[in-house]
């Protein structure tokens, strides 16, 4: 099973350790305000009250032997820059760490943490692509390059089958889900609509207006789609 | 062309206008630190410091009209929730609202706020999720309860055909993808491996050690197949 610590139990922390615990996974929770701690300790594997920048502490803990150290300590910069150096020197192989902003996590990078993450930057840049085509209703990239974007069947796209619209051969992008209204009738006779999947589109399946079109692709064949149906 | 308003440009607003901007949209960018307004001017529609709790000044700008204000206010609170509120009374019908705490959302939440974010929780689980799995490279939830997860192929499905393995009718998930590394020669003579992507998996392809699984499908199906591999 796989062993993880996480250094900082602020909003950020504190979600990664509880989800970590919740999915059977070894917890190790730090934090130097006792309280945090004492909250937590029922739903790790183990917490305890430190600071995190007293390297002594931190050597007693085998850190070095754990899959990932996740460093969730932000408005304290200078702390988190500390726990990072003292993090690498102690032999931490992997390190994800929470950063207040670009400079933090410029110098968390030379000091060689693997994953930065700006929380605020991540989630702005998601809302804003969702919503720069009122037809996507959710774009979302992994961090591999590929994209997965829920758009609403444009016009052009509007009764024509998934043959006739050949998106991975003429754009390399793929359709692998249609989201459409059914009718049907409820037990008390009146008209209901329900949202389905068909989560196998085949080539013969048309798309009608209101269906809503599940779209992997490379992230920059999907920009690409966006701005000539712009 | 889609208009939004961004009120706040902290590092979340900032970068929401920004990038809807880059993307063609109309933005009018909102601060009450001139010293902001005049780093984003060139690069939006319109730029205006205000303070955002002030209603005359609000009413004046016809946010009734936009499609969305993005409300970017916040550690300070109660701005961001007198803002809110003036937003409902002047008639605006769609606010994103980033929050600092669990409380903050539920009042901007009560006041009619349609869409809050956390970004710290946001992000807390993403990474959690996607640690919990040393086979889970990513693992994406979009809204609408779907969610896209790249998985290295754990033993149980190395060797077997996409029909063997069956994942649309036993767990209602589809292989959407599979990345593969692709032995070739560069033109010195040298051994290389090449990333590439079969994004059109047929029912006879063979899942090899080390390819990389790109799957969809509902989320507590995604997380029963994560339960059932851990
Ligand atoms: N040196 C330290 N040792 C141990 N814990 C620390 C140390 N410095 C800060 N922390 C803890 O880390 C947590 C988060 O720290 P901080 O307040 O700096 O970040 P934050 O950006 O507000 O966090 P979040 O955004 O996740 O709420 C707090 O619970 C704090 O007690
Ligand atoms: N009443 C107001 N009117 C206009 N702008 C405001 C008002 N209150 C705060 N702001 C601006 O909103 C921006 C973000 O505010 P704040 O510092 O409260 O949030 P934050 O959580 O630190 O932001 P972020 O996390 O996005 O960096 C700042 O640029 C600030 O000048």
């Amino acid at each position: 099973m796989a062993s993880y610590a996480v250094i900082g139990l602020g909003r950020f922390g504190m979600t990664v350790a509880t989800i970590l615990a919740e999915t059977g996974m070894e917890v190790l929770a730090i934090d130097k305000d006792q309280a945090l701690v004492d909250a937590i300790s029922g739903k790790v594997t183990q917490a305890i009250c430190i600071n995190s920048t007293d390297e002594e502490a931190l050597r007693n803990l085998n850190l070095d032997e754990m899959d990932a150290v996740i460093l969730g300590i932000g408005s304290n910069i200078e702390e988190s820059i500390l726990t990072a150096a003292i993090l690498k020197k102690i032999g931490v192989g992997m390190i994800h760490a929470k950063v207040e902003n670009e400079l933090h996590g410029r110098i968390l990078e030379l000091i060689g943490v693997q994953k930065i993450l700006l929380p605020e930057k991540i989630v702005g840049t998601q809302l804003a692509k969702t919503l720069s085509s009122r037809n996507i209703l959710e774009y979302t990239t992994l961090t591999t390059g590929l994209g997965v974007m829920e758009l609403l069947a444009p016009p052009e796209f509007v009764g024509k089958t998934l043959q006739e619209l050949a998106l991975p051969t003429t754009r390399k992008i793929n359709i692998i889900a249609i989201k459409y209204n059914y009718l049907t009738v409820s037990d008390e006779g009146h008209n209901l609509i329900e949202q389905r999947i068909n989560d196998m589109p085949g080539a013969n399946d048309i798309i009608n207006e209101g269906d809503i079109l599940v779209l992997m692709g490379k992230t920059k064949d999907l920009d690409n789609l966006v701005d000539d149906l712009a």
